[in-house]
């Protein structure tokens, strides 16, 4: 495994998006992955659309009734994938414009899909097979418990108590051996994770989180997907 | 001039221990109109703004507690600084389940070392 790997650097993610007031980070984590995936299938970057997972997939979990995505009332990014393998593929941002909302019809175009799903499959909640599946498998769909986020500014946030009770969705694009600490006088390894409110928001968009202890709950519910090989 | 603040050096703290001096109400109202005009901030009424600003200050203190907590990151005002916590998860989160699909696919082991 490298000791630092960021998969911005390869040109495998897209600009930071910004989901406003809508809870569909499930969305823009499953578009994040799909796109990395299609990238590392076919040198393509594509924007793909959130906003047909939040007006088209209303997939479930069989074990769990009502817990089927819902647009701005939460999913997850496992049934968004499912729900794209099923429905064929993911159409471009351009092709269908995010508008925050889930008022909408599903408007899905099957004869404009940019990019498929092939397969995906959850990590174990180990981080040398995290980082070996984000270097061998692109950006990974990850959860993550975001009560730090709210007042985040910039640096490695690596809060002494964090519940692990997932309520976020974001990307995992790469990881540092060392971001300095000044407070804790040491080098801490961290991971990079791409969210979704905005550039002004943290740095540049992006979140620095500590590694080593799950913290946050951010080893709990990570995700890879695949990409079929063919260009859009 | 350390004292009016103009030094550079001295950086004003907001303390959540002693919210009844006058100083730190001015200087919470400070930040405030600050956050409404970098967010572009506009509230409905003149009771909104006020509910607002009393969030804003809660979230103030919590930035602070963060931050103790959170010594190796910096926190502060964000734009998320006028939203209660369970406004912020509703409005702005949006992980729909706990736990994993129980038929989940499980990645195959792959090789770290060498």
């Amino acid at each position: 495994l490298p000791e630092d790997f960021d998969w911005r650097d390869k040109g495998a993610v897209g600009p930071v998006k910004n989901q406003g007031s809508c809870g569909s980070c499930w969305s823009f984590s499953a578009t994040g992955a799909l796109e990395g995936a299609h990238f590392l299938a076919t040198g393509e970057l594509v924007s793909l659309s959130e906003q047909q997972l939040v007006d088209c997939d209303h997939e479930c979990d069989p074990e769990e009734p009502d817990s089927c995505d819902s647009g701005c009332n939460g999913g997850l990014m496992n049934s968004a994938f499912e729900y794209t393998f099923k429905a064929g593929g993911l159409m471009r941002e351009e092709d269908y414009p995010y508008t925050g909302t889930d008022r909408g019809t599903c408007k899905f175009d099957k004869n404009k899909v940019a990019a498929r799903v092939a397969n995906f499959s959850v990590v174990s909640l180990d981080e040398d097979q995290i980082a070996a599946n984000l270097v061998k498998n692109g950006p990974l769909a990850v959860a993550i418990n975001a009560v730090f986020m709210q007042t985040y500014i910039g640096g490695v946030s690596c809060p002494y108590i964090c519940s692990r009770r997932l309520d976020h969705g974001v990307l995992l694009v790469g990881y540092g051996s060392a971001g300095y600490s000044p407070i804790r006088m040491k080098d801490k390894p961290y991971w990079i994770i791409k969210n979704s409110w905005g550039e002004k928001w943290g740095e540049n968009g992006f979140y620095k989180i500590c590694r080593g202890r799950n913290v946050c709950g951010v080893d709990s519910m990570v995700s890879t997907v695949a990409a079929v090989q063919t260009t859009s | 001039d350390a004292l009016n603040g103009d030094d550079p050096l001295i950086r004003e703290v907001v303390d959540g221990q002693d919210a009844s001096s006058s100083n730190l109400l001015s200087a919470e109202q400070h930040h405030f109109s600050l956050f409404k005009s970098k967010f572009k901030k506009s509230y409905g009424s003149q009771e909104e703004h006020d509910y607002r600003f009393s969030v804003f200050k809660a979230n103030l203190r919590r930035a602070a507690r963060h931050q103790a907590l959170d010594p190796t990151a910096s926190h502060g005002v964000t734009q998320f600084s006028d939203l209660t916590p369970a406004e912020f998860r509703k409005q702005v989160l949006g992980l729909r389940r706990l736990r994993l699909p129980k038929d989940a696919n499980e990645a195959p082991i792959l090789p770290t070392s060498d």
